[in-house]
């Protein structure tokens, strides 16, 4: 379970500051499967970097499984972000000079799997998001949701138990955005723990419980009737 | 008007082929608003890129107002590049040591215009797209609609007569995406030819046509009905 606690977030740009988060209080049971919604630069992806301590707030707590995460112990940091967490960015940072299959074997390098274990798992990931006939390509020579698709991969390769994914369908058109969705409501029938950012009401209405932003703050918080 | 004759596109990985462009051929009339649709990995950016004279094809011709695109005369191309086309890309390709605002102006460098016309230029065109307070920053202190939102304003700024859009609502909410769209559909009333990829059906209802594609191929198009 995360427990979040007044998380405030200010960046410093020249002479002034933009409160990125103005007090977010969010408590996310575990197996939830909580959609994030709000309009552009409401602090949707502010609040995920913080909640897969990516980040660190400018004051207000963080608890993950009754952990209180203390950005001055860089190594538990780590570890968690790698045993724990499974990050899908809004922008898909993948590493450019490495293909599609290496990119998805990073997370499992941490892991300690041998490397023929690395290359059968993240060949079987690539082939789940559809893309089993790219996995030697570069990120320059894959298409936009392609390259979503593998940070999609790489997301979910060490099967952590929080899965945190920033606009996962931006890039897809409708069937690989449905078949995106249906394998991260798989993962969350088995039992993960599931914080989606999308700005597409038909994709929220899939999760358990919506959250709203603006400017910073959470401004609702319904869950999600007749499913 | 815009003539594409059998486009076709390949790209060489290693020691296979990949078949972008399988043959497109489409007439795009002066002044039309042109949705294209498909799954990932279609060619729908390969196909937009060669559109815009930022590509070209393995085989086939384009012809832009009756002139005949050559890609040995790279001075010309970079005159309609400039002058004639606006282009905003899926992935927003904005320069990363340089602030929005001047982002927005680079274009109007190659129109000749005064250091402070450009600059009161692009402060209005962000204005226009809801970033007035985000001037100054650089697109790492933007969230991923903002630099969408840079990324429109910069094909926007010279008023040239022929836009293409890559997805250019991928990573906004439905406010901001609706504020867009209304935006592109004021400027194709006052004359411009809009070429739109998206994957949102309801985004591309609001075309006058829309041209459906599949693994290299244009496999539908179809006038929108009741507008
Ligand atoms: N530089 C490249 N080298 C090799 N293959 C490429 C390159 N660019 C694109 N491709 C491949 O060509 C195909 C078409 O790519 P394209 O970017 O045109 O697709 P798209 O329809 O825009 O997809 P999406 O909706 O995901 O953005 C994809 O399968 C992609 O893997
Ligand atoms: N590194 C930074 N420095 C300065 N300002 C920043 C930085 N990162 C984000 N911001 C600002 O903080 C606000 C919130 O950004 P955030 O990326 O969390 O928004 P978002 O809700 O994810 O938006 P979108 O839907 O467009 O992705 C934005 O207005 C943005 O301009
Ligand atoms: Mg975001
Ligand atoms: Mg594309």
């Amino acid at each position: 379970m995360i427990l979040a606690t007044e998380l405030v977030k200010h960046y410093r740009v020249g002479d002034h500051i933009v409160e990125a988060l103005r007090g977010v209080t969010l408590t996310v049971p575990k197996n939830e499967f909580l959609a994030i919604m709000g309009p552009s630069g409401s602090g949707k992806s502010t609040l995920m970097h913080i909640l897969g301590c990516l980040d660190h707030p400018t004051s207000g707590t963080l608890h993950i499984d009754e952990e209180e995460i203390n950005i001055t112990n860089q190594n538990r940091l780590a570890e968690l972000r790698n045993k724990k967490i499974g990050f899908v960015f809004q922008q898909f940072n993948l590493l450019s000079r490495t293909s599609a299959i290496n990119n998805v074997e990073l997370p499992l390098l941490y892991a300690g799997a041998s490397a023929s274990e690395r290359h059968k798992r993240a060949q079987k990931a690539l082939e789940m998001v559809g893309l089993g006939h790219r996995t030697g390509h570069f990120p320059n020579q894959l298409s936009g949701g392609e390259q979503q698709r593998v940070a999609i991969a790489r997301a979910l390769i060490t099967d952590p138990p929080v899965i945190l994914a920033d606009e996962p369908t931006g890039n897809l058109d409708t069937k690989s955005g449905n078949e995106v969705l249906a394998i991260l409501q798989s993962l969350h029938k088995r039992g993960i723990t599931l914080i989606m950012v999308t700005h597409e009401r038909d994709v929220g209405e899939h999760a358990d419980r919506i959250v709203h932003m603006l400017d910073g703050r959470i401004t609702g918080d319904e869950m999600v009737e007749d499913k």
